[in-house]
């Protein structure tokens, strides 16, 4: 594939992520937060988040983890009610 | 099971309902049986009473509406999310929104709106998300017929911890033992610990001891009086003789059990290199004279060399392609002196590896003395 398309799916990934962990892991990504920083929030609740579907807690989004992510669900979010 | 912050919950156990606004995917008979059956779950299992109501304020107000409908949380168009709820308080409290951008049915095509009104109005009630795979409380959708789709002990301990157990109805506290002998009998799960094989259903299991002088000699008992912390249904289990170890799976999770008592925390299934499309294993055997852990889901079967601690390479494979007389799915595998028997429906097939087939059937609840 060529590399922009990788991008953009990479692109699209992290965004569906982070639309998933803010509204069920009340991941806040304030703008112009610094890059390191929200990155670690982001592991951070992307680990959460594995860790109740017991998958493994490896912060990072692989392809299990986006699976997940894109399965049909409740819209209560899954902590911090 | 969970709650919501400082556990809110109906002071009044007599709790109305209405549905406000219809989808047209379905008749209106159709969506007030659908809420009817999943209310009745809840009722089954706690001193509840609905009553539904065709005017003035109910308690829970259920509706259908898209994209931004009036609360904070806009719906999200087909697929994503389908539904949510509110905790049990006034006004809003209890109310469950449906996404009319899904289809809905009552099993058919499109999704289940009996199984997601029976998880929502557990919102309704005051539970939040459990981590049981098997309770109906889990976050995603999986496709269910209304009528296999029933509490798990896990919701039933979640409701019964806010409003105790129903007075005049039985609910089963220790549910009665599977019919072994009925002739369509099937096992969810089997292996071998020490000198017993160990069969098991639902949350039931027998231990029969394979020393010939006692050959008649079945243990049974409920899953907890012998594995207590795994209460949910077993899918699939393995042992590894030469480390006395067993390793038990239910949906994606396993447990690692030494001497009968739990090891460590549940690992999850895909530490083994499964595909995320694998949700559950249905059956898995150690060959410990190949060092390989052959693992059954659906139709297909994966091969784990132990020692490499990673899927060998070109799996999965179908089932009836290297399984000549083996049925397409399994449900339950174990290994012991003399061959390999694999349980699949009612039937148990013992599978020579040597002669790469099948040598003896019988019916699998033989193995429980029927």
């Amino acid at each position: 594939r060529p590399v922009d398309e990788d991008q953009k799916m990479r692109t699209e990934d992290v965004e569906l992520a982070e639309g998933y962990l803010r509204r069920f892991y009340s991941l806040e990504i304030k703008g112009g937060a610094r890059r390191a920083r929200s990155t670690s929030v982001m592991e951070e609740k992307i680990r959460k988040m594995q860790n109740f579907f017991g998958l493994g807690e490896t912060g990072h989004l692989d392809s299990q983890t986006l699976d997940v992510m894109r399965e049909p669900r409740c819209g209560v979010p899954d902590v911090d009610n | 099971f969970s709650f919501y912050p400082y556990k809110p919950k109906w002071k009044n156990t007599t709790i109305t309902y209405t549905v406000a606004k219809y989808t047209p995917d379905m008749s209106r008979g159709e969506v007030q049986k659908s809420i009817r059956l999943a209310l009745k779950m809840w009722s089954d299992v706690a001193p509840l009473k609905f009553i539904e109501i065709n005017h003035g304020k109910a308690d829970i107000v259920l509706s259908f509406a898209s994209r931004a409908h009036g609360d904070f949380f806009p719906f999200d168009g087909p697929g994503g999310v389908l539904a949510h709820a509110f905790q049990p308080a006034e006004g809003m409290g209890g109310d469950v929104h449906f996404d009319e951008d899904e289809k809905w049915s009552t099993g058919g095509q499109g999704y289940s709106l009996f199984a997601v009104a029976a998880h929502e109005l557990g919102h309704s009630l005051g539970l939040t998300h459990s981590t049981d795979p098997s309770a109906v409380m889990y976050p995603t959708y999986r496709h269910h017929g209304s009528s296999q789709y029933n509490l798990s002990s896990d919701d039933v301990q979640g409701i019964q911890t806010l409003y105790g157990k129903p007075n005049n109805k039985k609910v089963e506290i220790q549910p009665t033992a599977p019919k072994k002998c009925d002739p369509m009998f099937s096992f969810d799960a089997a292996a071998m610990i020490q000198n017993e094989i160990i069969f098991f259903k639902s949350r039931h299991v027998w231990m029969r001891t394979t020393k010939s002088s006692y050959w008649n000699q079945l243990r049974e008992g409920h899953i907890s009086s012998y594995f207590p912390g795994i209460d949910s249904p077993v899918d699939a289990a393995y042992d590894i003789p030469a480390q006395g170890m067993l390793f038990i799976f239910t949906g994606q999770k396993y447990w690692v059990i030494q001497e009968l008592k739990i090891r460590g925390r549940a690992g999850s299934i895909y530490e083994y290199g499964f595909p995320s499309s694998v949700r559950q294993v249905d059956a898995v055997v150690h060959v410990a004279e190949y060092e390989k852990t052959i693992f059954f889901a659906g139709q297909f079967y994966y091969r784990y060399d132990e020692q490499k601690r990673q899927m060998d390479s070109g799996f999965p494979r179908r089932i009836q392609t290297d399984w000549t007389g083996i049925p397409r799915r399994v449900d339950a595998a174990f290994k012991m002196i003399g061959g390999l028997f694999l349980l699949s429906g009612s039937r148990s097939y013992q599978y020579d590896f040597r002669q790469k087939r099948v040598v003896k059937i019988i019916a699998g609840n033989t193995w429980l003395g029927c």
